[in-house]
């Protein structure tokens, strides 16, 4: 029946900073998702969240959302995106400063740079089990490739394509390189 | 679909009405506005790749799903979160003197009247390596719930400077709406140049070429490879039915009933066999 199955659900789950992240690296920042894996009743609701926190000059590395459109909302500091289209556009290309939210729809590639101490966001997506491919970094859509079959897409030789695929060890956050860590330092 | 917009009177048989030529072969489309079309929520199109040419990686807002109508090859999906699990030997190492593996995801082999299934948002790439020409017929089904963008198909091309197969009726659909600014490039054209130099941890000619800024890059969708491509994937196999001697076909059959004592011979004798074989299978 309906009472067993709703009323006594869980329908609350901390994502913010203080919660234990799902990606973490100190000198970049933190990222928390939730999804009808942690929160059974997004399920029902077919939407899910993740919540970030990016050290300045930390990267978030290009990639798109699989299943889902976002509204990436931003809670505190600013930080510079990037979102891409189909053709290749340049859709969006500025700052999203505390308060504004900006809309990404499903595909279309987007990257962030936060540009203050911490930028933090939460963005919200319509599905449930919202995922992302990352187009850059380790084990990204490009590593998973062939080389030769990179080296031809991109008409590079095989070193560059080797390097393509070997020079960023980082998943998902690129933190600041060492001369702008020393900067804000 | 919209109100009535199934509501036909007569079908008509329909020939692709836009053809893209590239490089190393050509993409044929259906327009996806054409009623008939809408109606069924799907969108259709046609490739054909030559000898040596390689369909560079894309990835759709809706799920695919491909018939291999003549041809065969290699295709690929980039799964995110996945291992790459196809790896280079040692010896390679060795033989060409090289200090790199290379490793990637799943390749596999397509052939002739094979269906293959492309979900929404992998990038999927595909190959030629023989004589006769590749032609593969994919629908995108843009009224699965997977798709959240409009029913217009979308390829999101990971590389090349090339106007998209759909773009086509993107435009006709937009026009006096609002003009495009730039058209026909790939999804890491749109960002700067600074940032992917960082994102990526490469140079600037990298980054150029990963943008589809060298000169010589108006190849297209589907690209010649020169000496054809070296993928890591297991010898073929010949299909059972073709491959079967009358041999294997005894095999097959169900084996005989052994008691215990058999049973226990028989696994001493491969326990046997087996230490004598490889020095790597021993007991924990």
């Amino acid at each position: 029946g309906l009472e067993e199955t709703v009323c006594s659900a869980k329908y609350r789950e901390n994502i913010g900073s203080s919660s234990s992240p799902d990606i973490y690296n100190p000198q970049a920042g933190r990222i928390k998702t939730v999804t009808s894996l942690d929160l059974p009743i997004l399920r029902w609701i077919k939407l899910s969240a993740e919540h970030g926190s990016l050290h300045k000059n930390a990267i978030f590395v290009p990639h798109y959302n699989l299943n889902a459109n976002s509204a990436i909302y931003a809670l505190r500091g600013r930080a510079w995106l990037q979102v891409v289209n189909c053709n290749g556009n340049t859709v969006f290309d500025g700052e999203l400063e505390a308060g504004r939210v900006l809309i990404v729809p499903q595909n279309f590639a987007v990257a962030a740079k936060a540009l203050s101490d911490k930028f933090q966001y939460v963005s919200f997506k319509t599905n449930d089990r919202a995922a992302i491919a990352r187009l850059a970094g380790s084990s990204s859509t490009l590593n998973g490739m062939p080389l030769d079959v990179l080296a031809a897409t991109f008409n590079l030789e095989r070193n560059d394509a080797r390097q393509l695929k070997n020079n960023n060890p980082f998943k998902f956050l690129v933190p600041p390189r060492e001369s702008e860590r020393r900067a804000v330092a | 679909p919209q109100q009535n917009e199934c509501q036909f009177e007569r079908l008509n048989a329909l020939e692709p009405d836009n053809r893209v030529e590239s490089e190393g072969g050509l993409i044929e489309t259906w327009n996806p506005t054409n009623r008939q079309f809408r109606c069924a929520g799907f969108a259709l199109s046609r490739a054909t790749l030559q000898r040596n040419s390689l369909r560079r990686p894309f990835y759709s807002n809706a799920p695919q799903e491909i018939f291999i109508q003549q041809g065969n090859g290699y295709f690929g999906m980039v799964f995110p979160g996945c291992p790459e699990t196809f790896e280079e030997p040692r010896e390679s190492e060795q033989g060409e003197g090289r200090r790199f593996r290379d490793s990637h995801q799943k390749v596999n082999r397509f052939r002739e009247g094979d269906i293959i299934a492309v979900p929404t948002g992998v990038a999927f790439w595909m190959y030629n390596d023989q004589e006769t020409p590749v032609i593969a017929i994919s629908l995108t089904d843009m009224s699965s719930h997977q798709n959240q963008l409009d029913q217009m198909p979308r390829r999101f091309y990971l590389a090349g400077n090339h106007e998209q197969e759909f773009l086509l009726y993107q435009k006709q659909q937009v026009r006096g709406k609002e003009e495009q600014e730039s058209e026909g490039s790939n999804i890491f054209s749109g960002f700067k140049r600074d940032f992917l130099e960082d994102a990526l941890n490469v140079n600037r000619h990298i980054v150029d070429r990963l943008q589809g800024r060298n000169e010589d890059e108006e190849k297209g969708a589907i690209v010649k490879v020169k000496g054809g491509l070296s993928i890591i994937s297991p010898p073929e196999r010949q299909p059972r039915h073709q491959s079967r001697s009358r041999q294997d076909e005894e095999r097959w059959q169900p084996r005989p009933h052994k008691s215990r004592r058999e049973e226990e011979d028989d696994e001493k004798h491969s326990r046997h066999h087996d230490q004598g074989g490889s020095r790597w299978k021993q007991d924990n």
